[in-house]
Order: C-alpha cells, then structure tokens, then sequence
C-alpha cells in the first residue's frame, strides 16, 4: 500500500458516494447512465469472486464489499426506485458492442486459462470501457450536471492515481501488471477530454455544457 | 509473482 494506491481507493469511494448521494437527494437519476452502472456492477462482481476463495486484508475485503454493495445499491436507484427520473431515451450505447469484445480478449490475453483469472481479466477490460454509455449520454443531452462532473472528475482521479501507484511498484516492488497497466492507461485516457472541460468549466463556476 | 493467491489492489 502506498499513498497514490490508497488516495486512488478513496477517490474511488468518494465517486460511487457521491452518485448515491447525488441520486438519493435529488430523488431522482436524470442524466445518469443506468448502463454504465450496470456495467460497473459486473466488473465488481467478476473481479471481487475471490472474495470467496482468498483473503487478503480487511481493508481488501471492506472496500470490495462496499464497492459491489455500492454498486447494486445504485443500480437499484435507476432502475427501480427512481425509474421514472431515468433517461432512456438517451442512454442508449449499445453495451453488447463492449462486453462482446472484452469477452473474447479476456480469453485471448490473460495471466492464466482458468475461470477466476478470466473473470478477472475480464473485469479490468470492461472497466476501463464501462464508461463510455455515460460519456455517450452526456455528449448526446450535450450537458450535465456539475455533481455528475464531480462523479466523473473522482472516477477519472481513481485510474489516474492508480497509474502512478504502478510507478511506484514497478521502482520499489518490482511488481508489474502488464493487463492491469495498459487497461489503467486506456481508462485513463478516455477521461482526459473530460478533464479538460472540468477544468476550464466546471471548476471556474460554469456548468458542463458541450457545443452544439 | 503467484497469480493463484489473487489480486490485492482493487
């Protein structure tokens, strides 16, 4: 555990909290992308199956059962409690076109042929993808609302951190993840042009709005 | 590295 590693792991938490919140207090989940939670919810559920099989520390256990929890919990939001606030007519990324893809890599590239790895491998793959539905909505509406941006700044936070977390495992442990590195590297990349906006937008008091 | 104990980050 290093500073980059646990600041990342809070950023993380801080995000999933934050769309609760967001969606709880407001009763109501416009603007959010009910498919890209669904996906986040099956990449915690295929990567955190080892919560079953081995253990690592309490705070390893803590954080994936609040993660997946999180995850259901905000899933349940959209699409039951406040399924009438959910935009539908705008989310409509095709999810098959992600998780077709990063099936098949996942049993093309991975540290090892057996159902945990894969399920795994599999999970690094979609994360990094899982979300693009989201960023669809929002270039669709062509706005969102700051909390939302909050959301995604922390989200994005999360793999920018985690990318130097690997830096310093890579000097100082000599631990290396290659399938981890480059999926972090693409997650990572896929929310520079939203950091962008966040930066000269939202953060100088205006709201997120795209031109037309 | 022994990639049957698991993945320790998150």
């Amino acid at each position: 555990m290093n500073i980059f590693r646990l600041a990342g792991d809070l950023s993380h938490l801080a995000a999933i909290i934050i769309l609760l919140l967001k969606i709880w207090k407001t009763r109501s989940c416009a603007g959010i992308s009910g498919k890209s939670q669904i996906l986040f919810a099956l990449v915690f559920t295929t990567r955190y199956l080892d919560l079953l099989t081995s253990f690592i520390s309490l705070y390893n256990t803590f954080m994936k059962v609040v993660y997946i929890g999180c995850a259901y919990a905000t899933v349940y939001l959209i699409y039951m409690k406040f399924k009438a606030t959910y935009d539908g007519n705008h989310d409509t990324f095709r999810v098959e076109f992600l998780v077709v893809p990063v099936g098949g890599l996942a049993f093309l590239v991975n540290h090892d042929f057996s159902p945990l790895e894969i399920l795994w491998t599999f999970s690094i793959y979609l994360e990094s993808v899982a979300i693009l539905p989201q960023l669809f909505l929002i270039s669709k509406t062509g706005e969102a609302e700051t909390i939302t941006t909050h959301y995604l700044f922390c989200l994005g936070v999360y793999r920018a951190l985690y990318l130097f977390n690997w830096i310093w495992r890579f000097y100082f442990e000599g631990f290396f993840d290659m399938i981890a590195i480059v999926a972090g590297v693409v997650q990572t990349i896929l929310y520079c042009d939203f950091f962008y906006l966040y930066v000269t937008k939202v953060l100088k008091g205006k709201k997120l709005s795209l031109p037309a | 590295t022994d990639k049957t104990t698991g993945h320790d980050e998150l």
